[in-house]
């Protein structure tokens, strides 16, 4: 296992830990930063996210989300194109669709993935997969407007 | 001409 791995997989538990009183800024913030400097850490940090984010434990997965819509904040074009392939969509619409997690997926889960969705379309309109998933979501009937 | 890399992606899931 490389350096890049154990260190993102370190600082994500330590940002999404579910003993976590309060969010856990430095963690954040050496995710943030590693994602961007190391080669790879762009996709071996979004395939963590996407483990955390599906966590059966609610506040773990509430962190994941919130570490989530940092990166997005922070990780810049390339980290958006990423998050904008369906490869990682896909983990966000298992959440809420019943066919895959949606059941077991607490309902401030399911809330938080359809708001980070929704305003992703708006604030990245370049990457028109996530628009493309929001549709498909209505179109099932998984989102009523 | 710049070549696009077909870009690295799998099918969206449906719901």
């Amino acid at each position: 296992m490389d350096v890049v791995t154990t260190s993102l997989e370190a600082l994500i538990q330590r940002a999404t830990n579910p003993q976590n009183q309060k969010p856990d800024i430095a963690a954040i913030e050496a995710f943030c930063v590693m994602l961007t400097k190391e080669s790879e850490g762009i996709q071996i940090g979004t395939k963590l996210l996407a483990t955390h984010i599906q966590s059966l434990n609610e506040s773990e997965a509430l962190q994941a989300l919130s570490l989530l819509d940092t990166c997005m904040k922070r990780c810049g074009p390339l980290f958006h194109a990423e998050i904008g392939k369906f490869r990682f969509l896909n983990e966000m619409i298992k959440l809420v669709s019943p066919k895959y997690l949606g059941t077991r997926t607490t309902a401030s889960v399911r809330q938080k993935v359809l708001q980070l969705l929704y305003t992703w379309i708006r604030e990245y309109p370049r990457e028109s997969k996530i628009k493309e998933a929001y549709e498909m979501l209505k179109k099932q009937g998984v989102i009523e407007e | 001409p710049v070549i696009r890399g077909f870009s690295d992606d799998e099918p969206l899931v449906i719901a």
